[in-house]
C-alpha cells in the first residue's frame, strides 16, 4: 500500500534527522507512481502532485515526528476534496418529470444503470419511467424491456426508430401521465463520433435535461480524460456513474475525470444485479485509489 | 535519468507522455525508458528522432511475435472457439465478426448462446446469427451455460460445422464462481471432443488502464488463452497495456475491433500499432 511504501521510503532517510525537502521528494515520487499504477491520468497526476509537494513542505509535515503518516493523511485529504467532499444528489425539478439522461462510452454500463436507478428511485418513492433510444445495438430495446419487467417497472416504448422523436415521445407520456423521473437510456457513442454526439445534444435539448449522467467504467485507463471532457465540452454533464468497482481496478479514471470536467461523481456500480448501487462516498475511492 | 545517459529530463518526459498515456503503464515504461538510456549511454547527445526510433524498436521487440501463431485447427469438427472476458468488452459483436470473416474463408460456423444470465444476451447473439447466417443453439435466459455449450456441440457435430463460436457472460476474474463455472465450460468441452476448445479469446477492451493485466493474469491462471482480441481501437484509447501483457505474458494478440458493424475486426498488426502509440 501507499502507507507502507511511503513509511519505508522515509525510514530509509532517517539517519538525516528531520524530514527534509529531499524526503518530500522522495515521498512525490511514491505518490506519482502509486497514482500512475491506479491509472489517474499523468497529467493530472503531474498538477495533483506538484499541488502536493507545495502543502508536503509546509511546518505540518517538516515538524512532524512522524511524516510519513502525515504525508500519506496529506494525500488522502487532498484526494478526497478533488473528489468532491461530500456526497452528491440527484437534483429534481420543482415541476415534474425530471429527465436524467445516461450517457457514455460503448459497454460502460448505462442500460444496466438504467434499471439500478429506476430501482433506486422506485424505493425512494418516486415513480420512474425509464426509456431506450438505442435504435443502433441488437436487441437493445428487448434488454431494456427485460430490465423493466424483471424491476416490475415501466418501460416506454413505441412504434418510433428515432432517437430524439423517442426522448420528446416518452417526455411528453411522462407528463401526461404524472410520472416523477424519466430515465433515458442513450446508445453507447464514440466521444470523436460528430453524428452521434450531436444527436446527444438534440436528444438533451429536446428534454431540457436536468441531469445527464456520464457512465463510465472504473477501469479506464489515461483515455477516461478525453471521453470525459469531450463528453463534457458537447452536452455538459451534471453528474458521474462509475461502474463496475466490485471487480479490483483501482479507479484512478474517477480523479481524471473530475479533475477534467469538475463533474461530481453520484453513484458508483458494485455489481451485475439491479439492487448494486450505491451513493458515491469519496473518502472510500480515495482509499482504493491509493492502495 | 541515470547521470551518464544522454537522454535529456525533457525528453525522458515527452517518452513518458508517449507511453504513459498510450496505457503502456508505469514499470513498462520505466523499463524502456532505462533500456534507452542504457543504448545511448556514451553518447555525447541523442536527438528526438532517435529516441523515438529506439521506443519504436524496443515496442516491436516485445510485440513482433505476438500475432504470427497460426490458429490451431486441428482437422477435428467443430472447432471450438470460446470468447470470454470481463463485462461489456465487446465479446459478443466479435462473435458476429469472427463469424463473419469464418465464413469468408468458406467455414461453416454456429453459436452457443452460453451467455444464459445477462437481459437479452440470448436475443442479441440471436441477431448476430441472422446478420451472419449462423444457428444458433440456445435454450432460455437462466440456464446453464455448459448445458447450452454441451447441446452446442452435439447440434454443431451432427451438422459437421467448422467451427462452433461459444458466447459467454462478462465475468469480473475476482469472482471465484463464475470463474469457475468458466473452467467447468472448458472441462465439458474438453470432454466432447479431445483438444476443444482448440481457441480461448480474452477480448479487451482498449479503454482499459492497468486493470488489463491482471485480467489477462487471472483468465489465463484460470482457464488459460490461446489469443487476445483488443476492441473500441476505433476510439481515441490506444490499447497500450497490450505491451506489458505481452511481455509477461507472451499471449499473441490476433485480431483488433475498430468498429460496431460486422466487417470491423482486422488481424493484428504490430507496425500500425506502434505507429499509432508514436
Ligand atoms: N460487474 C459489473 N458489471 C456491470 C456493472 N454495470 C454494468 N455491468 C455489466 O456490464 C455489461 C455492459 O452493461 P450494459 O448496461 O449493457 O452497458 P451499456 O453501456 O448500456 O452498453 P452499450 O449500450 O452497448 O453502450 C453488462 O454485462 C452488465 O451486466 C457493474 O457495476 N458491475
Ligand atoms: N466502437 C466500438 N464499439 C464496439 C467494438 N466492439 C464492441 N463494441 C460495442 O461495445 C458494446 C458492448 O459490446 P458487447 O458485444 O455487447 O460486449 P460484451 O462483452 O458481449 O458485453 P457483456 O456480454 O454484457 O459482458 C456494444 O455497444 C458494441 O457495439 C469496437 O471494436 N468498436
Ligand atoms: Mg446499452
Ligand atoms: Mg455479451
Amino acid at each position: 500500500s501507499l502507507s507502507e511504501r511511503l513509511q519505508k521510503t522515509l525510514r530509509n532517510l532517517k539517519g538525516e534527522g528531520r524530514v527534509s525537502e529531499r524526503h518530500v521528494q522522495e515521498s512525490m515520487r511514491e505518490i506519482r507512481m502509486a497514482l500512475l499504477e491506479a491509472d489517474v491520468n499523468f497529467k493530472v497526476v503531474k498538477e495533483f502532485v506538484a499541488g502536493l509537494k507545495t502543502k508536503a513542505l509546509g511546518e505540518e509535515v517538516l515538524k512532524s515526528l512522524t511524516p510519513g503518516q502525515q504525508i500519506v493523511k496529506l494525500v488522502r485529504d487532498e484526494l478526497v476534496e478533488l473528489l468532491g467532499k461530500e456526497p452528491s444528489e440527484l437534483e429534481f425539478k420543482k415541476v415534474p418529470p425530471t429527465a436524467v439522461v445516461l450517457v457514455g462510452l460503448q459497454g460502460s454500463g448505462k442500460t444496466t444503470s438504467t434499471g439500478k436507478l429506476a430501482r433506486w428511485l422506485s424505493l425512494q418513492g418516486r415513480r420512474p419511467l425509464m426509456v431506450s433510444t438505442d435504435v443502433y445495438r441488437p436487441a437493445a430495446l428487448d434488454q431494456l424491456r427485460i430490465i423493466g419487467e424483471a424491476l416490475q417497472l415501466p418501460v416506454f416504448e413505441s412504434e418510433s426508430r428515432d432517437p430524439v422523436q423517442l426522448a420528446r415521445e416518452a417526455f411528453t407520456h411522462s407528463r401526461n401521465m404524472g410520472f416523477d423521473v424519466l430515465l433515458v437510456d442513450t446508445a453507447g457513442r464514440l466521444h470523436i463520433d460528430d453524428a452521434l454526439m450531436t444527436e446527444l445534444e438534440q436528444i438533451r435539448h429536446e428534454l431540457s435535461a436536468e441531469e445527464v449522467l456520464l457512465v463510465a467504467d472504473a477501469m479506464t485507463g489515461q483515455d477516461a480524460v478525453n471521453s470525459a471532457a469531450e463528453f463534457n465540452r458537447r452536452i455538459h454533464l451534471s453528474g458521474v456513474i462509475l461502474t463496475k468497482l466490485d471487480g479490483d481496478a483501482r479507479g484512478g479514471a474517477a480523479l481524471s475525470i473530475r479533475e477534467v470536467t469538475g463533474t461530481p461523481i453520484k453513484f458508483i456500480g458494485v455489481g451485475e444485479k439491479y439492487e448494486a448501487l450505491e451513493v458515491f462516498h469519496p473518502d472510500r475511492l480515495a482509499g482504493r485509489i491509493l492502495g | 535519468g541515470s547521470s551518464e545517459s544522454p537522454v535529456t529530463p525533457e525528453q525522458i518526459e515527452e517518452l513518458e507522455a508517449i507511453l504513459l498515456g498510450a496505457d503502456v503503464g508505469v514499470q513498462t515504461t520505466l523499463e524502456i525508458v532505462g533500456k534507452i538510456e542504457d543504448e545511448t549511454r556514451g553518447n555525447r547527445f541523442v536527438t528526438s528522432h532517435q529516441v523515438k526510433r529506439l521506443i519504436r524498436e524496443e515496442l516491436h521487440r516485445i510485440l513482433d511475435n505476438s500475432g504470427s501463431a497460426e490458429e490451431s485447427g486441428n482437422g477435428e469438427r467443430p472447432q471450438v472457439v470460446f470468447v470470454v472476458g470481463v463485462n461489456g468488452v465487446g465479446k459478443t459483436t466479435t462473435i458476429g465478426k469472427l463469424a463473419h470473416l469464418y465464413k469468408s474463408e468458406g467455414k461453416s460456423v454456429s453459436f452457443s448462446a452460453s451467455d444464459t444470465f445477462r437481459a437479452a444476451a440470448i436475443e442479441q447473439i440471436c441477431i448476430w446469427g441472422e446478420r451472419t447466417g449462423c444457428q444458433v443453439i440456445r435454450q432460455e435466459q437462466g440456464s446453464d451455460p455448459a448445458a447450452v455449450l454441451f447441446d452446442a456441440i452435439a447440434a454443431s457435430r451432427a451438422q459437421n460445422v467448422d467451427v462452433l463460436i461459444v458466447d459467454t457472460a462478462g465475468r469480473i476474474h475476482t469472482k471465484h464462481n463464475l470463474m469457475q463455472e468458466l473452467e467447468k465450460m472448458r472441462r465439458v468441452a474438453a470432454r466432447e471432443i479431445e483438444a476443444a476448445p482448440h481457441e480461448i479469446f480474452l477480448v479487451l477492451d482498449a479503454t482499459t488502464g492497468q486493470n488489463g493485466l491482471i485480467q489477462a493474469r487471472e483468465f489465463l491462471r484460470s482457464s488459460g488463452i490461446t489469443g487476445l482480441i483488443v476492441t473500441k481501437l476505433d476510439g481515441t484509447a490506444k490499447g497500450g497495456i497490450i505491451v506489458a501483457i505481452t511481455k509477461e505474458l507472451s499471449i499473441p494478440i490476433r485480431y483488433i475491433g475498430v468498429g460496431e458493424t460486422v466487417e470491423d475486426l482486422l488481424p493484428f498488426d504490430p507496425t500500425v500499432f506502434v505507429e499509432t502509440i508514436l
